[in-house]
């Protein structure tokens, strides 16, 4: 559906507060120990922007463990959130708001969290008949 | 700013890239030409250049509206969640959920941020990034932050966008830094928006 500007859109558009992963909400302080109906679900998301490796199977539980855990925990450094390991209501709040499809990790890489790129000062220094290489990480 | 695993990038002798609309997708010029804006922006700071041609099966990128499966193995969701997604270099895969309420227009001041509609040129330039070789930032303001507002518009490249773009492809010979330079794709300069 393409809208030529924001005043086209229809009422029953501009008033929804139905947000796509709603059902996420219900999770709201969960935290380690506890087993909630439907938490496999938001394994699923965290599996599918890859803070779950590929390597668990699809079959998760709805048992909040390590697994969940850690997931939290390294989203909530991506999202420079307090790192509580819990689904506290920032950060389901952040979970559900739209997003890029691609994933935030690669291959067990965090690519955001990793920062800027580490740029290296290459000089030589001339001593001996060899020059040696210097580098300075900045 | 992040790259991907490897920092693929376009190679030196393919920087003039091309890109081209799914025809089954029968898009307007005034939706092209959000996208024709959204390489601008890129290309305004960077060694690349993009033109859009007719050949969907032999563009350097093609770009296409899909819904749910659509054999990536990257399905869509319908409305709001993920709202599209776009591969590294040099697959130059772009794909954009159809499912989702795109305005096309800029003009979003009377947007109300509890609407189920989202800004196309802000998700274009987002995931022009990733076709370019960036991966998703964690520095808020930039548009290479994974996730966008219902409501918001963010289309302005941030220094840390600049930063990571230049690191892979350098510099646009007419960017000084500060606004960017004259466009340079040819479609911009057709378009109607512009």
């Amino acid at each position: 559906w393409f809208f030529p500007n924001s005043t086209a859109i229809p009422p029953s558009l501009r008033n929804t507060t139905r947000v796509f992963w709603d059902a996420f909400s219900n999770f709201t302080g969960c935290h380690r120990g506890q087993n909630v109906d439907g938490l496999f679900r938001i394994k699923k998301y965290f599996q599918r922007f890859g803070y779950i490796p590929e390597t668990f199977t699809g079959n998760f539980t709805d048992d909040f463990d390590d697994i969940l855990k850690s997931a939290i925990e390294l989203y909530q450094k991506n999202f420079r959130l307090n790192v509580t390991g819990q689904l506290d209501a920032l950060t389901i709040k952040h979970i559900v708001v739209p997003r890029c499809g691609n994933p935030d990790v690669v291959n067990g890489t965090s690519l955001m969290h990793s920062g800027r790129r580490k740029t290296f000062e290459v000089s030589f220094s001339p001593g001996g008949k060899v020059p040696r290489l210097h580098t300075v990480k900045r | 700013y992040a790259l991907f695993p490897g920092e693929p990038r376009w190679p030196r002798d393919r920087r003039d890239l091309t890109y081209a609309f799914d025809p089954r997708n029968k898009l307007t010029d005034e939706v092209k030409s959000v996208f024709a804006r959204a390489f601008g922006r890129w290309s305004d700071v960077t060694a690349l250049s993009f033109t859009n041609v007719e050949s969907f099966s032999s563009s350097d990128i093609t770009i296409g509206f899909y819904t749910g499966d659509h054999g990536d193995g990257e399905s869509f969701d319908g409305v709001l969640g993920t709202l599209a997604h776009a591969f590294s270099p040099p697959s130059g895969k772009f794909h954009l959920d159809a499912d989702e309420n795109w305005v096309v227009s800029g003009d979003l001041d009377s947007f109300l941020s509890v609407t189920a509609a989202v800004d196309l040129e802000s998700v274009a330039v987002h995931e022009i990034g990733h076709l370019l070789g960036l991966g998703h930032s964690s520095v808020e303001e930039s548009i290479m932050y994974p996730t966008i507002t219902t409501g918001k518009r963010k289309v302005d490249l941030t220094s840390d966008d600049v930063e990571g773009i230049q690191y892979l492809y350098g510099a646009n010979p007419n960017f000084n830094g500060t606004s960017p330079p004259a466009a340079t794709t040819r479609e911009r300069d057709t378009g109607s928006f512009s």
